[in-house]
């Protein structure tokens, strides 16, 4: 589903910062994908690439085998909310809106009446633990139930693609636990997921582990970094 | 050097949500507390509390026996710039700054020279790894970049107090480590710190551990979150 073909990004600063050098590999459909590396690394690049929000300085990339970068910014956009949901490591939550209007925002454009997109938004917030709070403000929650939000906002349209740009990072061990639950329960339901992630437990888990250190991105077998 | 007599935070909503509950505690000059506890119990906001970011709602806070919470806001403002350092969880750096910018502002009250301000801001920024982005925009850094901004920002001043609401959160075990060791170097000057952190290997590491429940505080030999 994912095809990079010698996919690059350099970031013209100055200086320039080769943030992710050519890079050709395959993601399939149903796989479970840990992206882990050191901080600065590359991996938000290789993942904004991956979701249609920034394009490639070098190489083609293919989703579901179309050539995305010759598509114009809208056509990107429609293609993302249709098909994407992804988890921002720094959240982008609407800062004046609930946290379940917040998580109603991706289904707004997919025809679904009101009243269903409220209901299946507070059920997603119950998931990750955040039914007690779906009427708070978003700039009212504490740094993980925000994340928890960005979380449940992502999956609520239950995506073929589900990208998360370290998802529990601002959570304990337990909260995080249940949030990978959550990440479990789209991959058995055949979806594909690639997860950003420094958390030794999450890069265990998965099937497949992407390394990526200066930009070079690399298979490992190895769960973490040491 | 830290007294709470009965601190209680109470935030109006609606609803209300009782943050904090009433705490009674002391820190001592020169400790090492870690303080764990599932997302949204209260951490934050105790941390602060303390950081004379905010004010209870119920009990006195005493900073250094002086009853703080009957200063006025320059007051304050004045007694955090002059003794304390602090981490967001947010990060909450000048994003249309430089990384080295941004690690100055502590100093620019303290009529430090610029040069040496610049100079001192570079080498902290060094002890983060991220001498080699001193010049980069803060909004063209990674995550764990402005994570570490941020970490550089608090310690620059080598603050009699410094507070950390989860300093590692975007870091790999790695980078995570060095960063500790800043916070241990800090410690071994005699200096007081305090970490709210979800990392068991921080949690491991301090003398003493402040576990946080539903807004009550409680002394505890337990490590982390199991
Ligand atoms: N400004 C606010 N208004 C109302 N409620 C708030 C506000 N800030 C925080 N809260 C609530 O107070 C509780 C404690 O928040 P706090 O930020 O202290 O939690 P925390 O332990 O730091 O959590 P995390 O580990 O997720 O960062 C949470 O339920 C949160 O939703
Ligand atoms: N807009 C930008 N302009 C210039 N350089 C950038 C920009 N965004 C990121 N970078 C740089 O590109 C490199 C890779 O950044 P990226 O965000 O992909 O790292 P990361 O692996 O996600 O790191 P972290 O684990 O800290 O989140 C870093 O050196 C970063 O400073
Ligand atoms: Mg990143
Ligand atoms: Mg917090």
């Amino acid at each position: 589903v994912i095809e990079f073909d010698g996919v690059g990004r350099t970031y013209p600063g100055p200086p320039p910062v080769h943030a992710l050098q050519p890079t050709t590999l395959t993601v399939r459909k149903g796989e479970f994908v840990a992206v882990i590396g050191p901080s600065g690394s590359g991996k938000s690049t290789f993942l904004n690439i991956t979701g249609l929000l920034d394009r490639p300085t070098a190489g083609t990339y293919r989703l579901d085998g179309m050539d995305v970068d010759t598509l114009g910014e809208s056509e990107r956009t429609a293609l993302r909310g249709r098909r994407i949901g992804f988890v921002f490591q720094a959240f982008h939550l609407l800062s004046h809106r609930t946290a379940v209007e917040n998580v109603m925002v991706p289904m707004a454009y997919a025809g679904v009446a009101r009243r269903k997109r409220h209901r299946l938004a507070l059920e997603t917030l119950r998931h990750v633990g955040l039914g007690h709070r779906a009427q708070a403000m978003s700039n009212q929650l504490s740094g993980g139930e925000r994340q928890r939000v960005a979380v449940a906002r992502a999956l609520v349209t239950r995506p073929s693609l589900l990208l998360c740009d370290e998802p529990t990072g601002n959570l304990d061990t337990t909260t995080a636990g249940s949030v990978l639950e959550l990440l479990d329960g789209l991959h058995r339901d055949g979806q594909t997921v690639v997860v950003v992630t420094h958390n030794p437990d999450v890069a265990a888990h998965t099937q497949r582990r992407l390394l990526i250190q200066d930009g070079h991105v690399h298979e490992t077998t190895q769960g973490a970094l040491a």
